[in-house]
């Protein structure tokens, strides 16, 4: 407490500046920890390596604003099961458990390095692995094709993606060469642990009732 | 608003930068590198109840229901946040997911007398 000085508002015995500090820094932690409805600090176990985070965020429209009362993701994928020569993969993405939250714009950022001309004809299928010991199933999401290798990024349908209650998404990618010489296979390298690892940019609003309208003050 | 300085008693706006690398969240919290945590502080006698913090016209009408009903008000008025603005985070979450959102209603602008 400091020595005789009175705070302005109760007239009490005003903080010593350490001490006021250190409150403060405790306010802080409480504030946001509210602002972002979590209850402690994230533990990140496996964080993203820097230089993907780097151009991730490069890929992303610059300066483009989180929507009222939203949220912008990016997710990056880690590949489950990627058959080396073809460039058939599984990427597993764990999104955010959603609070109540609507997912409304999905792109699935993957960088392409075909090596043979030809134009490359790739699909995405959402993969539900299925809780039985019997084969999952998949459902086609899109479809595109490209002549360009670097970044491509490809809109999903978003209601593809809902539905889980699961966090966790599955996507299988699928990929062949149009025109030219088709028995050869497309060698796609997809990097799983550098600075071109495939990732998911999601934005999602809080849904349920009202939540579109403006809040009544 | 005023910002508090030392000796000011009257209402004003308190202003703290808090770094997070002093938190210690600057391996989950990208950006910003901190934020301002301001707060409102100080003293709110009659003549500043209502006081332009917030408009003119809220001031004269609560100064003069205060004439009309009791020269002495019983209660006082309150120093308040009267303008707030969001903080834009870009964050990692549990799941080293990137996530960016503006949380409102962040960082106190200005201070008045309720």
């Amino acid at each position: 407490q400091g020595a005789g000085s009175a705070c302005p508002s109760c007239g009490g015995p005003t903080l010593a500046p350490q001490a006021e500090r250190a409150l403060v820094l405790e306010l802080a932690k409480q504030q946001i920890l509210e602002g972002l409805h979590l209850t402690s600090r994230p533990r990140i176990t496996h964080p993203p390596p820097q230089a993907a985070l780097t151009r991730a965020l490069q890929r992303l429209q610059p300066g483009s604003v989180a929507p009222a009362n939203g949220e912008e993701v990016i997710s990056f994928a880690t590949i489950t099961e990627s058959s080396a020569s073809a460039c058939s993969s599984t990427l597993t993405f764990h999104l955010p458990t959603a609070r109540s939250q609507r997912l409304y714009h999905a792109r699935l950022w993957l960088h392409v390095l075909p090596t043979f001309p030809g134009t490359l004809y790739l699909r995405t299928f959402r993969w539900n692995p299925g809780r039985r010991r019997r084969g999952g199933s998949r459902t086609l999401l899109a479809q595109h094709q490209t002549t360009t290798p670097g970044w491509h990024a490809l809109t999903l349908p978003s209601s593809g993606l809902r539905g889980e209650e699961s966090a966790v998404l599955n996507l299988q990618l699928d990929c062949r060469l149009l025109g030219g010489n088709t028995t050869a296979v497309p060698q796609w390298l997809l990097d799983t642990a550098g600075e071109e690892r495939p990732f998911l940019e999601l934005k999602v609003r809080p849904s349920g009732p009202g939540a579109g309208r403006a809040r009544r003050r | 608003t005023p910002t508090c300085e030392p000796e000011t008693p009257l209402c004003c706006r308190r202003d703290h930068y808090v770094d997070f690398q002093e938190l210690g969240w600057q391996d989950w919290i990208l950006q910003p590198e901190g934020y301002q945590l301001n707060y409102c502080s100080g003293q709110c006698p009659p003549h500043l109840a209502g006081s332009p913090g917030i408009a003119a016209s809220f001031h004269s009408a609560v100064f003069s229901l205060l004439k009309a009903n009791n020269p002495w008000p019983l209660g006082t008025s309150c120093c308040v946040p009267t303008a707030r603005r969001p903080l834009s985070l870009l964050y990692l979450d549990r799941d080293g997911n990137v996530v960016k959102t503006d949380v409102p209603d962040m960082v106190v602008e200005a201070c008045g007398c309720s």
